[in-house]
């Protein structure tokens, strides 16, 4: 029964511990001193994560804000103007990004996954939807050796 | 490093394209 078994896991936990009282203080503070190292361990590593977490969106909400001005920038250029202005840039040296002006959206080979990545995108998306006050915006992480420019061809390795 | 890639619908037929190269 229930009882008898109860009984029984009494004893054996009795025969398992220390048979002398100072075994069995130098047990339990060994077992308090795990404990504490294992809840301080606990507590310093999520706030690490957490911290970590806080750069990285801080981060990204910068490079966000510089991505919309650059957006807004080329936006407000009349259509036939777009092309020049980026031939301009990029002969003078460039803006801080590759920009360039395509007919239809380019594939791009999505990598990461996690929460890190997942803050980064929802950081970009939230600024850039404030910013320039649209819905439809793609926002992706490719490898550099699979990143398309201009068309769906064109490769940057291959430039 | 991983490229970040931000693409915009201008307009109809008119994607502005974005990367942090």
């Amino acid at each position: 029964t229930a009882d008898t078994r109860w009984r029984r896991l009494r004893r054996r936990l009795a025969r398992s511990l220390p048979g002398t009282l100072r075994g069995r203080f130098v047990l339990i503070m060994v077992v308090g001193v795990l404990a504490a190292q294992l809840a301080s361990y606990v507590i310093w590593t999520s706030q690490v994560r957490d911290s970590r977490l806080a750069q990285l969106e801080e981060l990204s909400s910068n490079v966000a804000f510089s991505v919309a001005s650059t957006m807004r920038f080329f936006r407000s250029l009349p259509r036939e103007y777009r092309h020049i202005v980026l031939d301009q840039l990029r002969d003078m040296g460039g803006p801080r990004f590759f920009v360039s002006v395509n007919e239809k959206r380019l594939d791009v080979a999505d990598i990461g996954e996690g929460p890190e990545k997942a803050r980064v995108v929802e950081t970009f998306r939230r600024i850039l939807t404030e910013q320039l006050d649209i819905d439809a915006v793609s926002v992706e992480f490719s490898r550099p050796e699979t990143l398309r420019v201009f068309n769906n061809e064109v490769l940057l390795k291959d430039l | 490093p991983p490229i970040l890639v931000v693409q915009l619908e201008l307009e109809p037929a008119t994607w502005l394209y974005l990367a942090t190269i």
